[in-house]
Order: C-alpha cells, then structure tokens, then sequence
C-alpha cells in the first residue's frame, strides 16, 4: 500500500496491481 | 477517382483496424487510475483533478462499494448553472460532495449523463460505436474481480486516444486524401452558436449546457474567430472561485486558462483528414474550427465528427 | 512528411500570453489585470510505503490494535515469530446485495518494520478473501499471482478507514 500524508482532510492511498498482463497503479482520494 | 478510390480503402482498413484492436491494447503497459470517494467535497476534487492535471475521474461509492459514474466538466457546469438558479444556496455549494450532484441534477432538470461502458476485451470499434451513441467522449473500461465478482474500472478511454491510437499504429491514415469540404458529415457547415469576448461567462455557460457541446467560439464583430470558451476552462472558473461573480466576461474568465494552453485548431475547407490525423498523432487536438480565407468562423470538426464520418462515412 | 501541404494551424490569438496583451489593451485598467491564470506547476505528491510511526513500536501495535478494534475487525492470535504481524479479517460490508457466495470476508496483513532506530513504518498487504462460512475456499487458495483481474478498491477503502482511525485516534 503505498500512501501520501494527509492534506486539506484528503487522503490519497495507492496499489499497484496487475490486470491481466499490465500494471494499474490504482489511487483513491477519500475525504477525512 | 484515384483519390476517391484510396479515401475508400484507406477507411475500410481503419475500420477493419478499429475491428481487430481490443481497449486493453490502447493501454500503456503501466499507468495510473486515479478514482475519486463520492463523499469528496466538490471543491476538493477540483483541487485533485488540477494537481494531476487531469479533467474527469471515475467516482467510488463507499457504501455500496461500487462505481457510481465519471466526474466530468459537465458536473461543474451543472454546479454552476445550480447556484445560477439559486444563489442563496452558496453555503450549500461550497459544502456539495460528489453524492450530491445527482441532486444537483435533478435540482436544475438537467437529464443525468447515463455512463456507458465497455469490457476491456470488446474491440475499439464497438467502443466507438458506444461512444457516439451516448455522446460520450469517453468511456469506462469496466471488468470484474475474479473472485468477488465486483466491478472494476480498468481505465477510461477517451476519444482523443483512440485516434491518437490510429493515428500512431494505421499508416494507412495518409490515404485519406479528399478534401474536407467533400467529405458528408465533415465538411457540412453546422449551425454553431457563438459569443464575442464581451459576452457574460454566465450565459456561455449556458449555451455549453443546452446545447450539449464542449466548446463556444468566440468572434469579433465582423465574424472572425478569435478564441474559443472549452467546458474544460470551467474547471480553473472553479477553483478560482470567480463562478459567483456571474457577470465576468468571458474575454476575462479566459484569463484563467494555465499559460501552457496550446491553442485553439484550425483549418479550411480545403485541409485532409490526412493531415488532421497526422496533427493528432502529434498534438493534443480536440477539435478544428473551419474558417475561410479571412480568418472568419465556417464551420467545426469535433472528435465525434472524425469517429463518426470513420465508422460509418464513405 | 510527404503529406499534403495543410492549412491546419493554431489560432494565435487563442494563445495566453496574446490573449492577456490583447485583454490589456481592451479595457487597460479593468479587472484582467488580476486574473492570474491557473498555475501549471503541479505540486508532486509524494507517495511512501505505508504509513510512518516514530512512537514505540509496542504503542504502535497498541494503537491498530485499539483501531481495529473499533472498526470491528478480527485479527488471529500472533505466533510468537510473527509478533509485529497482525493477521487481519474484516467483514466488508458493501450496500448491493451481491450473490450469496460472494466472499465479503477480506484478509489483510499488517507489520510494523523498523526503518532505522525510531523510525517505524506500519504495512498493509491484501491477504485475500474468505467466505463468511471462514473456510477459505480453495478457489480463493488460488495464488494471487494468477489473478487476471482484482479490483483494489476494497482494500484501498479499508486501509483508508483504518489509516484515518489511527490519525483520528492519535
């Protein structure tokens, strides 16, 4: 899990995962 | 004939390229999918949509832990044309989330966007076909958790990359010879609505809406162009939070686009989808506007037109 | 190229810099003046592993314990090997009623490692799913590698509550 420090109440956390034979670095922004 | 015979060949080997290539072969072998809470404030999402220089985002339910649509610049426009309708509702603007701009929707009877979308593995060419429907400019890539079975957002495909995507990988792109001006779909003059420099944002804001279009030109008064008011230049009205002041012009709402603006396309009548593509393939094109030999507005080509004159012209 | 000439071209007058000069000039000492344009420069995020802890490694397992509590997790007895390892599972509740056999139990790894003297850093790892029957179906034994499709947001949105859980708490 890869994660950015908390800003403005926003967290921003990320996974790097394969789909099929690429790689998707997924993020979600979630509010406090 | 010559020209006509090649214009016909050269599209039926785009198309049949369109045909054989699948939306996951569009995607780079990595890159990022950045995918917004629903219950993010609409002003912070803004904020996170510059910051990565970007201008729509899927949206996360986290209740029902599912997908719940595209943020897009129309759901700026929709805030806007709200607090338009009902400026005392500022307080309730400033603390909209993302969950609420279906109420905004309804709030302003606008209809709601139905997000199509597509499996990864269906080729290009239904892609297309999918986005022209829905009047979409770009569509979900959505597939499902092998175990769970809960969707998936794999990417979003616009427009703009599946021909970038032609443009770099179907030489036969050079084929397309004719001219603009004869080409059924492309070289039709269109009724566009415009607006001078002086024109209040509010009311281009307006046409964005009803009209449906993702931009306005804009002439001086003897009908030259002289720039253009894109639904992306919302987002930076947004953030500067110069939408309450509704009678700004939209000569100085302009001046809010970042410096790196790479301008506003043209051509004539006379130019080739050979050319366009080639201009595409090497910068960010989002539409042509036609003008004459004086500089004055004819006509526009938008990604939509060059999909649909593609799939079904000729 | 050996294309056609083409008449293709950008408006110059649609370029920044022209359009201020020319804004400028329309009404000199109106509002253009401080309109700045959006900056460019992104701010780059940036982006570690896990989350970061200069407090006492038993406060810190203390606190995600205490977290995980309150956010109704279960976690397994720790072997005495695997001290800093919490083996995590957590029913994941999702509105839509999914099919029946839908596991909607995610397993997750936490452990603390010491960066360097008082400095910790707390990871999370997706550990798979489980049927709330508990027994984890062989079907799901299937190496994670082999997964062709997965969506992370479950994971993500549950490392997310437990990260602002612990922010909140601290």
């Amino acid at each position: 899990l890869a994660t950015t420090s908390i800003k403005h109440n926003t967290l921003a956390v990320a996974s790097i995962v394969r789909y099929k034979r690429k790689y998707v670095t997924q993020v979600l922004f979630s509010p406090l | 004939e010559q020209i006509e015979h090649d214009q016909k060949i050269g599209i039926k080997a785009i198309r049949l390229f369109l045909q054989s290539k699948t939306s996951y072969d569009v995607l780079p072998v990595s890159y990022r999918l950045i995918v917004l809470d629903t219950s993010l404030l609409v002003k912070k999402s803004l904020t996170i949509l510059l910051q990565n220089n970007i201008v729509s985002a899927p949206l996360w339910n986290n209740q029902t832990s599912r997908f719940a649509g595209l943020l897009t610049a129309s759901d700026f426009i929709n805030v806007i044309q709200y607090y338009f309708q009902f400026p005392e509702k500022f307080e309730f603007v400033e603390q909209l989330t993302l969950d609420g701009l279906r109420d905004v929707e309804r709030a302003i009877g606008c209809d709601q966007i139905e997000t199509a979308s597509i499996h990864p593995f269906k080729s290009l060419y239904e892609a297309c076909v999918k986005m022209l429907e829905s009047k979409a400019r770009r569509i979900p890539l959505i597939d499902e958790d092998e175990k769970t079975h809960r969707e998936i957002v794999v990417s979003v495909l616009t427009q703009y990359r599946i021909l970038k995507f032609v443009a770099l990988n179907c030489k036969e792109t050079k084929m397309l010879l004719k001219p603009i001006k004869d080409l059924k779909g492309l070289g039709t003059i269109k009724d566009i609505s415009t607006c001078t420099l002086q024109t209040p944002v509010i009311e281009v804001i307006h046409l964005l809406a009803h009209k449906s279009v993702s931009s306005v030109p804009i002439v001086d008064d003897q009908g030259k162009l002289i720039n253009v008011y894109e639904a992306v230049d919302i987002l930076a009205l947004v953030k500067g939070g110069m939408y309450t002041d509704l009678d700004l012009s939209v000569g100085d709402a302009l001046l809010r686009r970042p410096e790196d603006f790479e301008g506003v396309h043209t051509c004539t009548m006379n130019d080739r989808l050979s050319t366009i593509m080639d201009t595409i393939r090497k910068s960010r094109l989002h539409r042509l506007f036609i003008v004459d030999d004086e500089g004055k507005l004819v006509s526009v080509i938008t990604l939509s037109d060059i999909l649909n004159y593609i799939l079904f012209g000729e | 190229s050996q294309l056609p000439t083409s008449t293709i071209a950008i408006l110059p007058s649609s370029l920044p810099s022209i359009h201020r000069a020319f804004m400028m000039e329309l009404n000199p000492n109106q509002l253009s003046s401080n309109i700045n344009p959006t900056p460019t420069k992104k701010s780059k995020t940036r982006w570690h592993f896990g989350i970061r802890s200069r407090s006492y490694p038993l406060d810190v397992m203390g606190e995600i314990y205490r977290a995980l509590k309150n956010l109704g997790a279960e976690w397994a007895k720790p072997t005495e090997e695997e001290l800093w390892t919490i083996r995590v599972r957590w029913k994941y509740e999702s509105g839509d009623a999914m099919q029946e056999n839908t596991p909607n139990l995610m397993k997750m790894q936490i452990q603390l490692f010491q960066l360097e003297p008082n400095n910790y850093l707390v990871d999370f790892k997706f550990d798979g799913w489980e049927t709330s029957t508990g027994t984890p179906q062989d079907s799901f034994k299937q190496d994670l590698d082999e997964v062709g499709s997965f969506s992370a947001y479950p994971f993500l949105h549950l490392a997310t509550r437990l990260i602002m859980e612990l922010a909140v708490n601290s």
